[in-house]
């Protein structure tokens, strides 16, 4: 089970979350450890990579329509940024002295705040990702919604209209998503929802045109037709509805249901 | 998006200073 859901984010933290991890296994097994080297220097290149992230960090939530990302992002920076000045603490201190029992609480424990501030970070950043696809899903899903209503072939050219470009960027960005997903399974749901989705499209269209025919013609048929219309309309729906609900999944939500 | 790429700059110092740190530490074992 991957622990990170997304191969851009495992990629980022995958690597600092094991060294944490080894450092914090070598704090607990070796109490007193050998001297530790002078750490100025990579704790300045940590603190300058903190300065540009919460200059970045603010320029994103400025700039963001997503209030939920303008809600959760600043703690995650404050974390990042109380973590950047725990291991300057620890490196002030180490330089005073290299066996200091302290600083090596102080760089682990700022350390272990890098990492969880970064993901917080990441995955804030990755969550309004989502909802930017989810948005996209919904605007389909309107105008499925709105597929009972057209009875004349201008209002059938109309809706092919609006619903074709929302199709095509649903289409682009789940397909997206879905190379970008860690779990299988995620992936798995997703090309296969979407295989239907885009299956079922002209199929929708087909039976549209059907019952509009049917109806200018007078023909008795025309129930019949309607029914076979919204039929193909809640299958799109469902999967339309499912795909919105895998897209917010992450391996945290697979690891509960476990 | 630079959030990612601010993001990687981060890790990749910290996991350098994580390198210095543990390399002391295992010299013990």
């Amino acid at each position: 089970m991957p622990v990170f859901h997304t191969k851009i984010i495992e990629s980022i933290l995958e690597p600092v979350a094991q060294q944490v991890s080894g450092l914090i296994i070598l704090h607990e097994e070796g109490e007193d450890g050998n001297a530790m080297p002078d750490l100025e220097r990579p704790v300045f290149a940590v603190s300058k990579a903190v300065t540009n992230l919460i200059k970045v960090g603010r320029e994103t939530i400025n700039s963001s329509d997503d209030p939920i990302l303008k809600q959760d992002m600043p703690a995650s920076l404050h974390r990042v940024e109380g973590a950047s000045k725990l291991l300057e603490e620890a490196s002030g201190m180490l330089k005073v002295d290299a066996y200091s029992g302290p600083a090596r609480k102080k760089l682990i424990e700022g350390s272990r705040g890098i990492l969880q501030g970064t993901s917080a970070l990441v995955l804030c950043f990755d969550e309004s990702e989502v909802r930017k696809i989810i948005r996209e899903c919904k605007k389909v899903l309107d105008y499925l919604a709105v597929a009972e209503v057209i009875e004349t072939m201008e209002d059938l050219v109309q809706f092919l209209k609006d619903l074709s470009p929302c199709l095509s960027t649903v289409s682009a960005k789940v397909s997206a998503r879905e190379k970008e997903l860690t779990h299988q399974v995620h992936r798995e749901i997703l090309v296969r929802c979407l295989d239907q989705v885009k299956t079922l499209a002209p199929i929708l269209i087909c039976s549209m045109k059907i019952y509009i025919h049917i109806l200018s013609s007078g023909g008795k048929e025309a129930s019949e037709a309607a029914e076979n219309r919204n039929y193909l309309v809640s299958r799109m729906t469902d999967e339309l509805h499912e795909i919105i609900r895998v897209l917010q999944l992450t391996t945290y939500d697979e690891d509960e249901w476990d | 998006e630079m959030i990612l790429e601010a993001a990687k700059s981060i890790a990749a110092a910290t996991s350098a200073l994580l390198k210095s740190a543990s390399a002391a530490q295992r010299e013990l074992y």
